[in-house]
C-alpha cells in the first residue's frame, strides 16, 4: 500500500 | 477599513463551500494591492489551499490598511447561507476588527440583511512554496475530473495518475477489482472549455489519496476547467480560476513503501 506523504516533507514551514 | 462588494454573493459562497471541509479555521489576509489571500493547511498536513480573490473579483474594493481576518469557515458558511446567490454581498471590517460585517442586498426588493461574525486569533503555519517548473500540465473540464475522482473513490483509497504525451490515465486498484479511465487530448472548437490539453516535459506517474481528491473537486462549481500540474515525487497543484484570482490546492503524493 502506498504511504501518504506530508507537505512539510516538500515545503519549509515559514 | 475594509469594504469589498461582490456583484453576486454566489462567488464567495462557492469559495467557502470549496474549502470549509478541508480547513476549519483560516486567516484571510486583506490588502489594497492583493485583494484577499489565504493560505491554509488541512489538519493532516497533506492538502494545502492557496486562495487569491483579486480586487477585480469585486464590484468595489477598498482596504486602507493591511488586515488579517481570522475566520471559522463553518460559521462563515452559516452566515453566507442567509443570502441569495444573486444578492450583492458586501464584507466590511474596521481597522482592528473583532468582527466581520456581512451585508446582503436583494437587487429587486428593498431588502437588506446584515450579519456580524465574530473573528478569532488563529495561529497557523505558513509553507513557503516557490514557483517551479512542472513535468506536465493537464487542463480538462472540471466536471469531468470531479466525476473521475468521485467514481474511482468507490474502488480504491488511492488514485494513480499516469501522464504521457498521448494520454492521461486514471488508475484505481481496490479489493473488489480495478478500473482505469484514459483521456486523450483534443480541442473542441465550439466549446473550448470541453477541450483536454496536455503539456509535457516528461512523463509522470503519481499516486494520490482519493479522499483528498474528493475534497479538491468540491471547487468544481467555481470554474469550468481545472488545471493539474504534476512533477515526479512532488506535490501536485490543482488550480481553479476565479473571474479574477484563483483557488489552488497543493496535494502531497503517496509513495510506494
Amino acid at each position: 500500500t502506498p504511504i501518504q506523504n506530508d507537505l512539510t516533507e516538500f515545503y519549509n514551514v515559514a | 477599513m475594509l469594504e469589498g462588494k461582490f456583484e453576486e454573493a454566489s462567488l464567495l459562497k462557492k469559495v467557502i463551500e470549496s474549502i470549509k471541509d478541508s480547513v476549519k479555521l483560516c486567516n484571510f489576509n486583506c490588502s489594497q494591492s492583493k485583494g484577499i489571500t489565504v493560505q491554509a493547511i488541512d489538519d493532516s498536513r497533506v492538502l494545502l489551499i492557496a486562495l487569491k480573490i483579486d480586487s477585480g473579483s469585486f464590484q468595489e474594493f477598498r482596504c486602507d490598511r493591511d488586515l488579517v481576518l481570522g475566520l471559522d469557515l463553518e460559521s462563515l458558511s452559516k452566515i453566507l447561507k442567509q443570502g441569495n446567490n444573486e444578492d450583492y454581498l458586501t464584507i466590511i471590517a474596521e481597522d482592528s476588527p473583532d468582527s466581520l460585517l456581512v451585508v446582503f442586498e436583494d437587487k429587486k426588493k428593498d431588502r437588506i440583511s446584515e450579519f456580524s461574525l465574530k473573528l478569532m486569533d488563529i495561529d497557523s503555519d505558513v509553507l513557503t512554496i516557490d514557483d517551479m517548473e512542472h513535468d506536465c500540465s493537464i487542463t480538462m473540464p472540471a466536471y469531468e475530473f470531479a466525476k473521475i475522482a468521485r467514481d474511482m473513490k468507490t474502488l480504491s483509497e488511492s488514485l494513480q495518475i499516469i501522464i504521457t504525451k498521448d494520454s492521461v490515465k486514471f488508475n484505481a486498484e481496490g479489493q473488489i477489482g480495478s478500473g482505469s479511465i484514459i483521456l486523450k487530448p483534443h480541442t473542441d472548437m465550439e466549446k473550448p472549455d470541453e477541450s483536454i490539453k496536455i503539456e509535457l516535459n516528461q512523463p509522470v506517474v503519481l499516486t494520490f489519496g482519493a479522499k483528498y481528491l474528493n475534497d479538491i473537486v468540491k471547487a468544481t462549481a467555481l470554474s469550468s476547467t481545472v488545471t493539474i500540474k504534476l512533477t515526479d515525487k512532488a506535490p501536485a497543484l490543482f488550480e481553479y480560476r476565479l473571474p479574477s484570482g484563483y483557488l489552488r490546492y497543493y496535494l502531497a503524493p503517496k509513495f510506494d513503501d
